[in-house]
């Protein structure tokens, strides 16, 4: 049940071009995990490139470390690089390692392997064809892990330093943003890619998720669970967690060798704003005393397992806040939640907790409409800079019936459409075509004028079928 | 719905999120527009990928297969003016119009509801208890003007604004509850629905002899119309 693919790591959306190999290669029409079976194949196949377009791939003996090869951008193929050649850290011994670190933990400068000079060895590329370069290598199986000979004379050999990949990149929390690359669960199984749907269908796929990095076969935690974790090769083992080490153990062994830690911010959360009165994006840095539903039900306590039985149990959620029974978002829900006292209810959000206003307001104000606004602001509520008028001339959007009343000069805000709701602009920004400025209405100014309900045509909308109730036996 | 009873309401639409639960209610105004509220959702340039409108169903957890369910991805929020808490939510592609999927009419700008226009809301939200928890519900309100609301029911520093609307207290239990916010408060005139409010979060779920008070949306039609053309 395991995947070719789980040798590699994919990039999407880019390829790899060699500068001085001009030729393009010939591209094999074949299913993604033949080609990756095929390449896994070839001792100089490094790498890949899938053609979604045509279905065919492009076996590459290069990767993104090596010289004169550059990673470009194109929407037609996804890259897959042997892991092996683009992973920073190191799997068991680091046997398998063909990264391209050349110098020793201590800073010294290896030597190529095909060299008997300042050091005389055995290991001679000739037998032992990872030896590339003067890259740190482990072709005894050390226990140690990686090492080479090095440049100075008087130390023959040195330990690399590179770190196990468990290590490499430690938890902070329960690892929501954990994204090293430990592909493996704690009893030592194999995990299934993310973007495979066997041997476990799962609903956690790439796509749907983007936030969540669940990229190849790494652990993750998507789900906020204890910690990351994989659905594995196993058929018979639908998911286990994974083995990776703790940032506060780290902390830890590195107290002990005088190293200080800020242990309050390591405790919390990664990216994410703590506000008490109101919530910003989910609300997961929420920390406000708000202790009821949006219909007044009071919440369960987090240390509570009544009346519902729960696993947000607070120690095992050191960072989220769970304390007494405030409204928390342990889990990325869209928004503060707690369990509720009702044995009825499991769960409810906790809406009457506004949302933190994200406006840039800038000094000055506009009267009426702000049609008349003819100010230096120049940016969205959002911080967004404005796009200039000159470039939407020739297409505004906009029925214009009247001259500008203020000249649509530079890329400030302006009204000319006599928009209700004040100064707008074009924005730089793809995603938002345009946007209301960062300049408040005058105090007083906002007046609601009355229409009447006479004249008011409907058509294509608002009808529906109200079947008349039937008698029925 | 907290109240109410079972109901038709063909515009109002279930959003889904990654889990595909329900976890707010909207309103079909295009074919791939649906107005909701701004509290349902983190950002104002929140990734929506794997979130999906749900509508032409009256059941809150239909079997996939069922034949008029028809759900379509969400491809982009837009945020609506600062005093809004309205969001415009770009649908994919555009839904199939039929007897279980409608659009809702919007009002004229800046037009104001007459007073005692019959007007309903609609939901899967939570019961409250009060039954029918699997199916839409809807409640039918009265509108009340906003001086008689400020002047009956609402302090002196809690007055409701010109964007907001009021329907007539009750002396039952009755109202929008968790999972209802977002959906519409549709108004009958001249024959057609019309989206004159949207249901914010408030404190409490329908409760007796309080107003209920929602987005006033001919506030902002404006705004809407300028969206769906840009």
């Amino acid at each position: 049940y395991r995947s070719a693919l789980n040798d590699y790591q994919r990039s999407k959306g880019l390829e790899l071009v060699h500068m001085n190999e001009g030729g393009v290669k010939q591209e094999i029409l074949a299913d993604i995990q033949i080609c990756a079976k095929q390449c896994s194949d070839l001792l100089d196949c490094r790498s890949f490139d899938y053609n979604w377009k045509s279905q065919s791939c492009r076996l590459l003996p290069w990767t993104q470390n090596f010289a004169n090869v550059l990673l470009q951008r194109n929407v037609q193929y996804d890259l897959y690089q042997k892991k092996d050649y683009i992973r920073d850290c190191v799997v068991g011994h680091g046997i398998t390692y063909r990264g391209t670190v050349s110098k020793t933990k201590n800073g010294r400068t290896c030597q190529h392997w095909r060299l008997k000079f300042p050091h005389d060895h055995k290991f001679s590329p000739t037998h032992w064809p990872e030896l590339e370069e003067n890259y740190c290598r482990n072709p005894d199986s050390d226990p140690e892990g990686l090492w080479c000979y090095t440049t100075d004379k008087n130390i023959r050999h040195q330990y690399c330093g590179i770190k196990k990949c468990e290590d490499a990149v430690c938890l902070t929390c329960n690892g929501e943003d954990y994204r090293g690359s430990v592909d493996r669960t704690e009893s030592g199984k194999e995990c299934q890619r993310w973007d495979l749907q066997a041997p476990h269908t799962h609903p956690y796929k790439p796509e749907k998720y983007p936030d969540k990095s669940l990229d190849d076969n790494y652990c993750r935690n998507p789900d906020s669970s204890e910690r990351p974790w994989c659905y594995t090769t196993d058929p018979n083992v639908e998911k286990e967690f994974c083995q990776i080490t703790k940032c506060s153990k780290i902390m830890e062994v590195e107290g002990e060798q005088g190293i200080t830690w800020d242990w309050a911010e390591k405790q919390r959360l990664p990216n994410v704003e703590t506000t008490s009165t109101c919530f910003k994006e989910r609300g997961e840095g929420y920390r406000g005393k708000a202790n009821t539903t949006t219909s007044g039900i009071p919440c369960q306590r987090w240390d509570s397992q009544t009346p519902h039985v729960h696993r947000f149990l607070p120690e095992k959620y050191p960072c989220k806040g769970l304390d007494e029974n405030y409204c928390r978002n342990p889990d990325g829900s869209e928004a503060p939640w707690c369990f509720t006292t009702l044995p009825g209810m499991r769960m409810a959000y906790c809406f009457q907790i506004k949302r933190c206003t994200d406006d840039v307001v800038e000094p000055g104000c506009y009267h009426g409409n702000g049609e008349l606004y003819n100010g230096r602001v120049s940016k969205t509520r959002k911080g967004i800079t404005c796009r200039k008028w000159e470039e939407k001339r020739n297409d505004l959007e906009l029925s214009l019936d009247q001259p500008y009343l203020v000249p649509l000069e530079g890329n400030y805000c302006r009204n000319p459409d006599r928009d209700s709701h004040g100064p707008w602009c074009y924005t730089m920004d793809p995603n938002t075509p345009f946007d209301y400025c960062a300049i408040k209405p005058c105090e007083g100014e906002k007046v609601l004028t009355i229409e009447g309900a006479e004249n008011i045509v409907f058509d294509s909308c608002g009808k529906r079928n109200d079947r008349s109730s039937q008698r029925t036996r | 719905i907290v109240g109410g009873m079972p109901g038709n309401s063909p515009w109002t639409v279930s959003l889904r999120n990654r889990q595909g639960e329900h976890f707010c209610g909207g309103s079909l105004v295009k074919e791939n527009w649906v107005i909701s509220t701004r509290q349902c959702f983190s950002s104002c340039d929140a990734d929506l990928s794997g979130y999906q409108a749900v509508m032409g169903t009256l059941f809150k957890n239909p079997s996939p297969d069922d034949p008029d369910r028809q759900s379509v991805p969400i491809s982009k929020i837009v945020c609506g003016p600062s005093d809004s808490s309205l969001v415009m939510l770009k649908l994919e592609r555009p839904v199939t119009l039929n007897s279980r999927v409608a659009l809702i009419c919007l009002p004229p700008e800046r037009y104001i509801v007459p007073e005692a226009t019959k007007c309903e809301i609609a939901g899967w939200g939570d019961t409250g208890g009060t039954g029918h928890d699997n199916v839409l519900k809807i409640a039918i309100f009265h509108i009340i003007s906003n001086d008689e609301c400020n002047k009956n029911y609402r302090s002196q520093r809690n007055k409701v604004l010109d964007n907001e609307m009021c329907t007539k207290p009750v002396p039952v239990d009755v109202g929008a509850c968790e999972g209802d916010y977002g959906g519409p408060l549709a108004c009958l005139t001249h024959d057609c629905w019309v989206l004159e409010g949207v249901i914010v979060p408030a404190r409490g779920c329908g409760k007796k002899n309080q107003p209920a008070i929602f987005t006033r949306v001919s506030v902002y039609v404006d705004w809407i119309n300028k969206v769906m053309k840009m």
